[in-house]
């Protein structure tokens, strides 16, 4: 289902027999703003609909359809192309435990939240989880990952006086490696992409832990600086993935698009709430659905 | 003149997608756009006159919130907005302004569901010179903000700042949670809460229209505050934000330390809106 504004779009091609250099162009530039309002990047956008500007007016239409629900059809078929081509969305799991994945992305997105919501789910599957608080910067957010990861039956490593965050993250593996825990998950804090003494400690951190999967933790209520926000982070630690969070507000989550567009990796988790339990698989025509309104 | 972006469909583009990166949002962008470069020599100056306007008439100059003097004895000011906004972070920068302004602030952690809520809000009391009240977690938010207010009175506080907790505007349950939050403050000292602060997320997109919308409509707000300013996102949306609900914006955040706190200053916001 497509939002009031496609719905009106695609209305105008209904006239017509088929979709055509005269027509097309008008039906994508309201395409273009519901993409924009839904916060997709410009250029992603501008790539996507030249695309689906191709498709359209290609050889190989699809054959059956009115002109309207064809490019509603080459849309969500683009966004959905565009989501699930990005690679496989479990978490690479080590030929060896422990798995480390480490968690990265800007201040307030839901690292923390999310490091616990991992861990109660990698456990629920039966795997023996470790957190590592190695945020050491926000105040009460070792104890905010402590709470939360007591609440899950996870053990947390938290850094001793003195102790850095590249020194807990190594420490933590080494103990968790010990201990035989199939996988370690690290919180780091929130910082920004252009802070170059932070972004130094997160290349530090990733030495350190070795991890097998870093993922980028998104709020999909992030506007246009999602893209350069991605771009500066996959730059300096290589992103595997993604996780969007907060989806169970009404933002539209362009801002995945953009992620996904400019690193080429996929989103791997959704966050769908505020408890441990609220971390979902991810999907992507949902997704494709939920940008397209 | 040879300055300028020039005219003609590539200038306008490229101004169109400068605007959008700010999150302006499609609309504003265009239009904007093609004002500038009608504007020709003098196209930045409207640019920047019409993105004034956009603002509440009220909201057009400087805040000069930091330096107020208080409404009531004690004034109390509401944060509330989003999960992870900055609404705690910023309770403990405001109470730093205030006490170094030698005025006597009380925190209320008014968070009493997410993990390490009220500690994280003590330390920032600590940080800041303030006091802090906090019941266990669980406590009925609604209490925690009336003691809150009836120590402040009781103590002879020039402040009493109301932490919340973060919620998503959509969360019906919880909307309702504030609004009884709201009469709980106003049944504690007729008047209170003084000042009502939605808490933006700086890097926030076209959703600051819906948290503006749903949360004015919960309740009465007085003004803005838009955090995280000290990064790329240049918060565009927020413009339309304020002019839509006549709410001024009157602080920003400008990073995570006590000091990173400053008064709404509409030229300077908007030059950093512009190519
Ligand atoms: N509604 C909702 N809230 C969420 C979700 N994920 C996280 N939150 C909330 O968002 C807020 C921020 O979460 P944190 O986990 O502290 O975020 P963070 O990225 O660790 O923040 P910093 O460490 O300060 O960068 C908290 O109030 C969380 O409860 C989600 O999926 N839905
Ligand atoms: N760079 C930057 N970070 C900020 C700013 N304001 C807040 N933060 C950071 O954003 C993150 C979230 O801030 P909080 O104060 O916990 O946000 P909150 O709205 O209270 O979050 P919840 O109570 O969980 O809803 C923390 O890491 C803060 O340090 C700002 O102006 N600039
Ligand atoms: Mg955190
Ligand atoms: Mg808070």
């Amino acid at each position: 289902a497509l939002t009031g504004r496609l719905q009106e779009a695609f209305r105008r091609l209904s006239g017509n027999a088929r979709i055509d250099e005269g027509n097309v162009d008008g039906a994508l530039k309201e395409v273009r703003q519901a993409l924009l309002e839904a916060d997709v990047h410009y250029r992603v956008v501008q790539d996507l609909l030249k695309r689906v500007r191709e498709r359209a007016l290609g050889a190989d239409v699809p054959r059956g359809l009115a002109p309207d629900q064809l490019l509603a059809k080459l849309v969500q078929d683009e966004l959905t192309a565009m989501m699930g081509g990005a690679g496989p969305r479990h978490l690479a799991w080590a030929s060896l435990p422990p798995t480390v994945i480490l968690l990265c992305g800007l201040q307030g997105t839901g690292k923390t939240t999310t490091a616990a919501k991992l861990a109660r789910r990698l456990i629920g599957e039966g795997r023996r989880t470790a957190l590592a608080a190695a945020d050491l910067q926000r105040p009460a957010a070792v104890e905010q990952l402590s709470v939360l990861g007591k609440s899950v039956g996870a053990t947390v490593y938290t850094a001793e006086p003195g102790e850095g965050a590249p020194a807990l993250a190594a420490r933590a593996r080494r103990e968790a490696l010990r201990a035989g825990f199939d996988a370690l998950i690290i919180d780091t804090a929130g910082r920004l992409a252009v802070d170059e003494a932070l972004m130094a400690e997160l290349k530090a951190v990733k030495a350190a832990a070795q991890p097998h999967e870093v993922l980028l933790v998104l709020d999909a209520m992030q506007g246009q600086d999602a893209l350069p926000t991605a771009t500066r982070f996959h730059e300096a630690v290589g992103v595997d993935g993604l996780v969007l969070t907060k989806l169970d507000g009404d933002a539209r989550g362009g801002a995945a698009l953009s992620a996904l567009a400019v690193t080429g990796k996929p989103v791997k988790f959704l966050g769908v709430g505020e408890k441990t339990e609220a971390l979902e698989p991810f999907h992507p025509d949902r997704l494709a659905g939920r940008i397209l309104g | 003149a040879a300055s300028g972006p020039g005219r003609g469909p590539e200038a306008e583009r490229s101004l169109e997608e400068a605007f959008l990166g700010a999150d302006l949002g499609p609309e504003l962008a265009a239009r904007l756009a093609s004002a500038y470069v009608r504007g020709g020599a003098r196209g930045r100056a409207e640019a920047a006159d019409a993105l004034l306007d956009c603002l509440p008439p009220a909201g057009r100059g400087p805040s000069g919130f930091l330096a107020a003097a208080p409404l009531a004895r004690p004034e109390v000011t509401l944060l509330l907005g989003v999960n992870g906004s900055g609404k705690t972070t910023t309770a403990g920068k405001l109470a730093a302004a205030w006490t170094s302004r030698g005025q006597r602030v009380l925190l209320g952690a008014g968070d009493t569901f997410r993990a390490a809520a009220a500690d994280q809000l003590g330390l920032w009391a600590a940080r800041a010179g303030a006091e802090l009240l906090r019941q266990s977690e669980g406590a009925d938010p609604a209490a925690v903000a009336f003691d809150a207010v009836r120590r402040g009175v009781a103590a002879g506080f020039d402040r009493v700042l109301l932490d919340t907790a973060g919620r998503l505007q959509t969360k019906v349950n919880l909307m309702e949670e504030l609004k009884k939050v709201h009469r709980v403050v106003g049944k504690a000292l007729p008047g209170a809460p003084h000042r009502v602060l939605l808490v933006l997320d700086g890097t926030a997109g076209q959703n600051m229209a819906s948290q503006a919308r749903l949360f004015a409509a919960a309740v009465p707000l007085d003004g803005l505050v838009v955090t995280k300013l000290d990064g790329t996102a240049r918060a565009g949306a927020v413009l339309k934000v304020s002019g839509d609900t006549g709410v001024p914006v009157a602080l920003v955040g400008l990073g995570e330390g006590a000091g990173d706190l400053a008064d709404f200053d509409p030229p300077a916001f908007i030059e950093a809106l512009l190519p």
